[in-house]
């Protein structure tokens, strides 16, 4: 099973026009392996980014420098997993019994 | 039946298994249409709700086109029972029913579903093999013949947006193509996906408004309006390319385009914590309002026949 150890979900709510064009242009850049939840288009709805462990300074930093808003929506994102896997395996223990 | 839990996500062999006694316990309104195949050669089921007849007018309603949204699979397993235990009961639900069938597809990408499970939670795709690439599966929602491989859609198989080789080159998508066309009296086409609580209509490939922009959006306002009734669940509604973004290739853009007007997506609720992740005791609740905006829709087909 995949693992996601320490990887985050930063929601990011873009201010301006200029915020979008250069949230589309690390959704681009296929280096930092970013799975955007939700897409930048407009500012009226929140960007939702996975953003892997290894690339979390670098996307921060990239964020920060550009003074674009966001929070951690997800601050691991294997520990809720985790609890997923196990409410699903203890369920079906449950209606198996 | 009675030990199953609605409040927790299930393996799609629970699912499957689970319809069985859906179907057992209301034989005289639902029963299980296989429709086809996946790629990966697991069985694709629709369940019928029908009170008889022919091809009478129908309702569309598919679930978990993109496999990691579990809530909306989670939700439309909720909703399938609601429908058959309302059945005789809500007046409303046994007018419905009294005139159209309702097609509900609990699982519409199955192969992606099980990988959800077994390997890597976050994929969306298809799990077809892409030649000469690397990387596996199509997006489904990028697949139909609606404005296929325009903007908002990615022609590098390694993305999540790829469109695929070619409109319904899916299997998963070209047989519920197959039976709606087969079909020919649907009036209906409800996409449920997760998350963003939004509820869209036509178009995504274009930003052009369509012919019947203004009552979509009332019938989607009035929806909404049921929704949020129960716990006050704040949705957007408009079309897919003025609320979101321009996408290409979108089912409900298809199926207008074919002539189905009513053709709706929602995107279920995550309030800002847990995107895909919504966990367990949100399902039901989450259904339960989903149940009030897709029960309007559904009603006002019924009421408004074309």
């Amino acid at each position: 099973h995949k693992l996601f150890i320490g990887d985050q979900v930063l929601r990011i709510n873009a201010e301006s026009e200029e915020h979008i064009q250069l949230l589309k242009e690390l959704e681009d850049d296929e280096g930092w392996e970013l799975d955007f939840w939700t897409h930048p288009a407009s500012t009226d709805l929140p960007v939702d980014i996975h953003v892997p462990f290894a690339s979390l300074h670098a996307v921060k930093n990239f964020l920060q420098a550009h003074k674009i808003p966001f929070h951690v929506m997800i601050n691991n994102l294997q520990e809720l997993l985790d609890e997923e896997q196990e409410g699903v395996e203890l369920n079906a223990m449950q209606e198996r019994n | 039946a009675r030990s199953f839990n609605f409040g927790a996500y299930h393996t799609l062999d629970t699912i499957y298994s689970w319809m069985d006694t859906l179907v057992a316990a209301h034989p005289n309104l639902v029963s299980k249409v296989q429709i086809g195949t996946s790629y990966e050669n697991r069985p694709m089921y629709a369940l019928k709700f029908s009170t008889g007849g022919n091809k009478r007018p129908a309702i569309w309603i598919d679930a978990g086109i993109h496999a990691r949204e579990w809530v909306s699979t989670a939700s439309a397993v909720w909703m399938a029972d609601k429908m058959a235990t309302d059945y005789g009961v809500d007046p409303s639900v046994t007018s419905l029913l009294g005139q159209m069938d309702v097609y509900l597809s609990i699982v519409t990408n199955p192969d992606g579903y099980v990988y959800t499970h077994t390997s890597d939670r976050m994929w969306r795709k298809t799990r077809s093999v892409n030649t000469g690439s690397v990387c596996r599966g199509v997006d489904p929602n990028r697949n139909w013949d609606a404005g296929f491989g325009g903007p908002g859609a990615s022609k590098n198989p390694c993305s999540d947006s790829y469109h695929g080789p070619h409109a319904h080159s899916e299997i998963e998508v070209k047989n519920v193509v197959d039976l709606v066309q087969s079909h020919g009296n649907f009036k209906a086409f409800i996409s449920v996906h997760a998350y963003s609580q939004l509820l869209m209509y036509p178009y995504g490939y274009s930003c052009t408004s369509v012919p019947h922009q203004a009552e979509l959006d009332s019938v989607g306002r009035s929806a909404v309006q049921a929704l949020s009734s129960l716990y006050g669940t704040s949705y957007k509604v408009g079309s897919i390319c003025k609320i979101i973004y321009q996408a290409s290739g979108g089912s409900i853009d298809w199926s207008y385009d074919i002539g189905i007007k009513y053709s709706f997506a929602f995107e279920l609720r995550d309030t800002g914590r847990y995107g895909f992740l919504l966990p367990a005791n949100q399902i039901i609740p989450t259904a339960s309002e989903t149940w009030l905006g897709l029960k309007h829709i559904m009603e006002y087909v019924r009421d408004h026949p074309y």
